[in-house]
């Protein structure tokens, strides 16, 4: 299963759509303190179901709507799309490509989609949950996870064996 | 299903003890104990690093990036038991010295036939292992821009994007 | 007693200003606010920062190197305050970008005058601003020694100090 | 009050005496991870009186003694000396030179000392007391610190004012 894609449209500072593509092998992202390098991380985590706040550096979720400056208006809604190639066949669906979608409007409103249909948020975390990149794993590894790891606050290292397990 | 609890614990621990050995030295050892056996869905988990020819550590008495390094053995020995598709590492490789960097880098590219992986950093011997590069930068307006760099292009064009 | 820490509170929030300018860019502003402004004593303080052109956020909706460099900017005013004899950072610049690692090594080349600095680093740009260096290195025995070295024999000196 | 020289044996990794001087300006500790740079402000934070162990990464304060290796047998003591010029009269002593020593031994022991005069823990604390550099001031900034200042854990902010005021 390989990530192909990530659009990311009024998402904390992309008020601007922004497209990245990912190849084979080491994609990088770098840029000077405060660019949005981490923003783009908190997308990928969102789109693929997080529903924790805090997990996404938030004291609402509703912070994760681009919220304006001097020159632009706070961002209507916040969408980002993650687009997969079912190479492996891992995903259970009998797509080649596979892109989730989900969007959330200044209102309060959700939406999610799969290959631009409606779906409810739980047909995501379903088709996600064998393949190991739900919200909520150990792949997405930023330097707080390894402070986790060291602290080992709420026996947090148990749980990231059960999960392997 | 405490049998397929002490089943990946146990396979997680033999890949620890050799992810281990290569991010550090050769005569270096460690191991993962169950602090309560009788236990194990319970029991929480001690990380204890042997390096060669010292005393038994837990990773509370290790230095800043050793401790890092010994997380980031323990991320990979896990990830072992069950790739994910992808891999994210935001500037994991800030507490390292160029040494454990550049291991660091040479493990990521030798999973990297499995697994996408992707690399927030500030550092430049991590960026001259990338295969694709995307410079982010912030515009005056208070929005983000992407663009793809190019690693012996880079001073110049950060100094571009951010200017 | 609440006159005391007031007046000191208003002076560091001065310094603050200043010092926050500087690390970060001219047209940004900060503050500090006490939560409880009729009980300063025993107040919790938060920190706010006012980017140019953006709007006011709190500590913790700013990037991980712009809540070290804020941080920074903190720890100098109450030094600007009361100015130690000398100040050790132990790697303060791990998260930093190249730009604000030569801004962070500025600042601390001012206060070098009133001050003496004792900074821990494996940042490159940093050790090029170092007036004397000491290198560190672990043998084999668990024994730790050090040496001073020279900034551009480093690299070699680094090589032969652990190998 | 200028820091002159530090002199480290037997405590941490510092099994062998080690000598650090101290110009004006600048000094800087580099190494590869592991070596004792931490160590070496450890050993400055504890013979200025640093009683909390947490503070130096330690579970009992005995810890702080080389513990032995393959090679070489534990230490019976770890001593720090620290050395100052008393060029603006800060220190409230006639002395042009003023050295603090701390002494612990295995058997639990400890000794401080002032110029090389034994003396108690206290005599070393007030003398230090109106120089801004005690144990427990912001002097010492490591990167945990910063931590401290964001997480605000205890109104920890709260102390530091109060500390320069
Ligand atoms: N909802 C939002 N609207 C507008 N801007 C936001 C929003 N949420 C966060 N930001 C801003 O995005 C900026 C970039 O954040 P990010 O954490 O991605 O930086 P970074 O590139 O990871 O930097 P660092 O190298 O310091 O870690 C911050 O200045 C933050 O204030
Ligand atoms: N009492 C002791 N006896 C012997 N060795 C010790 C003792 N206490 C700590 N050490 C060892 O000292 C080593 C160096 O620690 P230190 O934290 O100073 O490294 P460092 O140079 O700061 O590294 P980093 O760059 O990773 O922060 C560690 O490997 C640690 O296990
Ligand atoms: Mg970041
Ligand atoms: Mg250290």
């Amino acid at each position: 299963m390989k990530l192909k894609s990530l659009r990311i449209k009024g998402f904390k500072s992309f008020a601007d759509e922004t497209l990245i593509h990912f190849d084979r092998g080491i994609t990088g992202i770098v840029g000077p303190n405060g660019s949005g390098k981490s923003n783009i991380v908190d997308a990928i985590r969102w789109v693929l179901g997080e529903q924790k706040s805090t997990e996404l550096r938030l004291s609402n979720m509703s912070d994760v709507l681009f919220n304006g400056s001097e020159r632009r208006k706070p961002a209507p809604y916040a969408r980002v799309t993650i687009e997969f190639e079912n190479d492996k066949g891992l995903l259970p669906t009998e797509y080649q490509t596979v892109s989730i979608s989900r969007t959330l409007f200044r209102s309060g409103d959700s939406e999610y989609r799969l290959n631009d249909v409606r779906c409810r948020r739980k047909d995501i975390t379903d088709l996600l949950i064998d393949t190991g990149i739900g919200s909520n794993t150990y792949a997405i590894i930023e330097l707080g996870m390894v402070e986790e790891i060291l602290a080992d606050k709420d026996n947090a290292r148990r749980k990231m064996f059960e999960q392997a397990a | 299903a405490v049998e397929l609890y002490m089943n990946a614990f146990e396979r997680v621990r033999a890949n620890f003890k050799e992810v281990f050995r290569r991010l550090f030295h050769e005569g270096d050892d460690c191991d993962l104990v169950l602090l309560h056996p009788d236990d194990p869905l319970h029991s929480p988990i001690e990380i204890v690093a042997k390096p060669k020819g010292k005393r038994p550590r837990t990773l509370r008495q290790l230095s800043g990036g050793e401790k890092t390094l010994t997380a980031i053995a323990l991320l990979f020995s896990l990830y072992l038991l069950k790739p994910a598709p992808f891999c994210i590492f935001d500037e994991v490789d800030a507490p390292l010295d160029d040494t454990n960097v550049m291991k660091f880098n040479q493990i990521i590219r030798e999973f990297s036939q499995q697994s996408q992986f992707i690399v927030v950093t500030h550092n430049k011997l991590t960026m001259a292992e990338i295969d694709r590069l995307y410079g982010v930068f912030m515009q005056e307006s208070g929005v983000s821009g992407v663009a793809e760099v190019s690693f012996k292009d880079l001073p110049q064009n950060i100094e571009a994007l951010t200017s």
